[in-house]
């Protein structure tokens, strides 16, 4: 399995829809400081269903949505998908390909979709559970935080062993 | 589910010792098993599981505990327990947030060497400014904003990138 | 001493301006004075002075809180309040340990090209791994460690560096 | 004033005695991750007086002094000497030169000294805070910690303005 797109539309700095195409191997994204690198980061941790919190730097519901800027209004809704290649059926769902959907609005309700299909957010942890894609994997690493592992308290840790278990 | 994670865990801490000593060309790592703080007034708290300590010896150095590291070995002995991770279980998607940054030259060379052979089981997704892990890209996106402080993604190839330093 | 404080102060808020709006290409930066928080058993704590806000906004965006900046524009805004301060009142030493390695290749540029201006008044040593960096040192220092693990320092011309990337 | 002369023997992994010569202008300091860099930053602050913490990375007094390796025997004194140069009088000494020297040995006894004299610690802060050389000056920052003023609470941040006034 791997993460065949990423669609980002009203998500942080990316008022307009824009489209990642990613390959098995490894891609590495460039760009000027504030471009909006880590904001993809933050996009792939929040469809995987990541509440608010310093992992993505969002606070509430609504940091995530485009805030405006001087050339351009606020919006309403932010909406990240991400569609991974179930070819392997790693996902215990037949589909060749799987999409996740999450959708936010200022009101402050999020929506969750898979492959289109309105789901609850308990929906989308099982989902992924099953297929090792875990929500705190230790597979994403926030910028400025690659040490932390090292600060932990020992309990904490424990949690990285549960789920590669 | 104790198995599994005695099973887990052991194996973890194998991959951590290599990955370590090969990226510090020698020396030992090890994670250990401890059992929670007792607080005076604690009845046994039967089900509190024990937790991770993790241990890093450079070569040749006599290390205290993990704080006397200095930044760039933090961040080595970090990313040598996300492979050991990665190696026992291959997440399906990995994103790294500028995790090389600390490093100097020859160990992002180790870095990077090692990210080739991982991602034969894993896809990576990784944000750098370092100009060897960006030559090692299978595909790079460049990230920018313009005026309107709206991002938008462009793939590029390594010719396109500015002969920087 | 609360002149002095306030004359301090508005001179310090007037060059963080003026730094981050070079080192941004525009924008706005402030410092501000707030009311510590009451709580509401606090009798009225006469001499508790008020804090410092800062508030920070890179051209054209609409940044809600500092949290939203970005890892180098955090950066940046620091160094940008640390050359205010030595601005109004130079420290005759000044050490940084890697506050560059967060930044890109062009804001590295930026902050060498003050650190130059800067130098006049007071004294700098810069720990780098940056080549930008270190082309604009007048001194440069090597720290090298050998099996005995123990640190040795040599004085070094910039034509003894690698010509790494 | 700049800081001529930096000589350190027992410092952390500075086993054998080493010094460097500083001029007025910027020097740079390289050298490969673990090697020692950072160590000299946390020898001029706690010459400068700076009890053990975070700044300079030493829970307590034997923290900073040489531990030993696989091919050294531990140390049972480090001692750091900074030597200023006062021809413009920055300080309320008559001399041309003005020297500092920490001395910390494996019973957690500290010796201060001005010029070869015997002082008690206060002497030393009193004779930085006349010159402006603050201990917790906002002139040292720590590897990581760059922005840290960021995550400041308001009250914390009035003294670095206290401090420049
Ligand atoms: N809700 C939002 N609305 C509009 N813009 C936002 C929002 N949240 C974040 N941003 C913008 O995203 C920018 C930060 O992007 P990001 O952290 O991804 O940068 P980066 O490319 O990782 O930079 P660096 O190289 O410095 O780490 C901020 O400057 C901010 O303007
Ligand atoms: N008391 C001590 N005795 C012996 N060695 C010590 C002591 N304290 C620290 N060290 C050594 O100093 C090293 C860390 O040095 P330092 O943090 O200065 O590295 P650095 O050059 O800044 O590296 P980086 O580029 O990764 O930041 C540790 O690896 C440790 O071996
Ligand atoms: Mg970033
Ligand atoms: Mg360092």
């Amino acid at each position: 399995m791997h993460l065949r797109r990423l669609d980002v539309q009203g998500f942080k700095a990316f008022a307009e829809r824009q489209t990642f195409e990613f390959g098995t191997g490894i891609t590495v994204v460039v760009g000027p400081n504030g471009s909006g690198k880590s904001n993809i980061h933050d996009a792939i941790r929040w469809a995987l269903g990541e509440q608010a919190g310093r992992q993505i730097r969002a606070r509430k519901t609504e940091d995530v949505i485009f805030s405006g800027s001087d050339q351009r209004r606020q919006l309403g809704t932010a909406e990240v998908t991400i569609t991974l290649d179930n070819s392997e059926r790693w996902m215990p769902i037949d589909y060749r390909e799987v999409s996740v959907t999450r959708r936010a609005h200022r009101s402050g309700e999020n929506e969750y979709l898979i492959n289109g299909q309105r789901v609850r957010l308990a929906d989308v942890h099982d989902l992924f559970r099953r297929a090792h894609v875990g929500q705190n994997s230790y597979a994403m690493m926030s910028q400025g935080l690659v040490d932390e592992v090292l600060a932990m308290r020992p309990q904490e840790r424990r949690g990285l062993i549960e789920e590669a278990a | 589910i104790r198995e599994r994670f005695d099973q887990t865990f052991a194996e973890v801490n194998v991959a951590f010792t290599e990955y370590f000593s090969r990226f510090f060309g020698g020396g030992t790592a090890s994670l250990s098993l401890v059992e929670p703080p007792r607080d005076e007034d604690d009845e046994v708290d039967e089900d509190s599981d024990p937790g991770i300590e993790i241990s890093a010896q450079p070569p040749g150095k006599r290390i205290a505990s993990l704080n006397v590291l200095s930044g760039g070995e933090r961040a080595l002995t970090s990313v040598a327990l996300l492979f050991a991770l990665l190696s026992v279980n291959p997440a399906p998607v990995c994103v790294l947030d500028e995790v090389d940054a600390a490093l100097d030259e020859a160990n992002v060379g180790r870095f990077v060497d090692t990210l080739r052979e991982l991602c034969e089981h894993s896809q990576f997704i990784v944000v750098s400014h370092n100009r060897r892990t960006i030559e090692a890209a299978d595909a790079i996106y460049g990230v920018s904003m313009a005026e309107d402080s709206v991002s938008r993604v462009l793939s590029l190839k390594l010719a396109d990138l500015p002969q920087a330093s």
